[in-house]
């Protein structure tokens, strides 16, 4: 019989969960804190929020609304979500999880794996509100932030694989103009995301392609989960609106794969586990109709 | 004799950049998702006929079910585990590279006796499903997570096998025939 941790909630205190490798440092407000590396020592201030921009939306003309095919914030600075998040901690000997509850449609675990030298973030988000009259379109992301000192400069992956210079507010193949400032930095990230200074690098690994950017020096921000309510005219001639199972929306889960290292050691371990994330073990199931040792 | 051509045919429609990114009408939306359901079925008859190639053939053979996946475990459910008191979970790790990590079943006793593939019995850890907020209403989720250690080879699988039975059962486990297990 497995021993089964009580999971009280917990508002208002520190937690603290490790599994020999990393340590993982939450605050009063049920946020993550502190990272730290146990073999080398190295300890990172690191906080991840959840945010959302609002998407423009225009009913009819040729304003440009935001939409399936075209991400338009409506503004630079996304709203915030909550301030303080309701926690419960499971401590075990395979797994110590942290499962923050932010409010009623985003929740989400914080994971640290025996053996494992990654935080596993696994995110659920939805149904996404919709107002009755004149919805707000809303654009979910999550926001890694760190004091590191990436001077205006990110990286993110090709195809998966090679990994391609960002520079914000910048364009090496043509005239950057900076209209849409939070946009027009955004990239396709389908395995990963990092920036970087002399000591320290960050790394996301994602289970999925996602929109990603550094809008801000130390941080790094992708986009989870979007509800929009208005036809961008780009050929789809509905609204990104499913309705989902429920009918009251979809909800999306998924799984981020945090790696905090030297700049040295970390392009060997995230070239490693995108690949381990990429290729997660399939499961498959049988009743046992035989005993154990028949079945061998 | 499953159709592979089904699932290929499914994930190369996925490559359209309207597929990837989700930008299509809901319908069409829900047309990728049928064609991958389809193809995933395909994916598991070849897995139940090469299983059934790699089974001695002997009256015991004919006893073995059909494996089933649980398109549902990332919501925490699976029909299977929860209508059969022992089952065997095969975890397939399709990476070049040998792996150990941690799985999580959704589980639906409070009791758990887990045997490694060469019939040992192995420590796992076993936790209240987090159900958060209302977000998942409505869903059949199970009430626990079963958390197992497994090491898969590079390019292979390995069979556990889970009881909810509280004790060993009377026939204690004889040493198996094979030392070690054929990688």
């Amino acid at each position: 019989n497995a021993a089964m941790s009580a999971q009280q909630p917990i508002v208002g205190a520190t937690v603290n969960i490790s599994n020999g490798i990393i340590e993982v440092d939450f605050d009063e407000d049920g946020y993550v804190s502190t990272i730290k590396n146990i073999h080398t020592g190295q300890t990172t201030k690191m906080r991840q929020e959840f945010l959302y921009y609002e998407g423009a939306g225009f009913n009819e003309g040729d304003n440009q609304s935001s939409g399936a095919y075209i991400f338009r914030p409506n503004g630079t600075d996304p709203k915030r979500l909550s301030s303080n998040i309701t926690l419960q901690v499971v401590q075990g000997p395979l797994i110590s999880e942290v499962r923050q509850t932010v409010n009623k449609w985003i929740t989400q675990i914080i994971r640290l794996i025996k053996g494992k030298n990654y935080i596993e973030f696994e995110w659920t988000i939805g149904p996404i509100p919709k107002e009755d009259k004149n919805p707000i379109t809303k654009e979910v992301i999550t926001r890694y932030i760190t004091e590191i000192a990436s001077n205006g400069e990110f990286f993110t992956d090709a195809n998966g694989r090679q990994i391609m210079p960002r520079k914000r507010n910048f364009s090496p193949s043509f005239e950057y103009v900076n209209t849409e400032p939070v946009a027009s930095n955004y990239y396709p990230v389908n395995s990963r995301i990092f920036i970087k200074d002399a000591n320290t690098q960050l790394t996301v690994l994602n289970d999925r392609s996602q929109g990603g950017s550094s809008l801000h020096d130390g941080q790094i921000e992708l986009m989870l989960h979007r509800r929009a309510f208005y036809d961008d005219h780009w050929g789809v001639e509905e609204a990104l609106d499913e309705p989902g199972d429920s009918g009251k929306g979809l909800v999306a889960r998924g799984i981020h794969w945090i790696i905090i290292d030297s700049p040295t050691a970390s392009p060997k371990m995230h070239r490693s586990l995108a690949f381990e994330l990429f290729h997660s073990p399939q499961l498959s199931f049988a009743p046992l109709q035989l005993s154990v040792e028949q079945y061998r | 004799e499953g159709d592979l051509d089904v699932l290929r045919r499914a994930t190369a429609l996925m490559q359209h950049h309207d597929a990837v990114t989700g930008t299509a009408k809901e319908n069409v939306t829900r047309d990728y998702a049928k064609r991958l359901a389809a193809g995933w079925n395909e994916g598991v008859q070849v897995i139940n006929d090469a299983l059934s190639k790699l089974v001695l053939k002997d009256d015991k053979s004919k006893q073995l079910p059909a494996q089933a996946i649980c398109p549902l475990i990332n919501e925490t459910i699976c029909e299977v585990i929860r209508s059969s008191g022992e089952f065997t979970a095969t975890v397939f790790n399709s990476n070049s590279h040998p792996l150990s990590t941690v799985v999580r079943l959704p589980y639906y006793s409070r009791d758990a006796i887990i045997s490694a593939p060469n019939g040992e019995h192995i420590e796992s850890q076993l936790v209240k499903t987090f159900f958060g907020t209302n977000q998942l209403e409505g869903t059949k989720r199970a009430p626990y997570e079963l958390l197992i250690p497994v090491d898969i080879p590079a390019l292979g699988f390995a069979t556990y096998f889970v009881s909810n039975k509280t004790s060993i059962r009377s026939s204690r486990l004889t040493p198996s025939k094979y030392d070690k297990s054929k990688r």
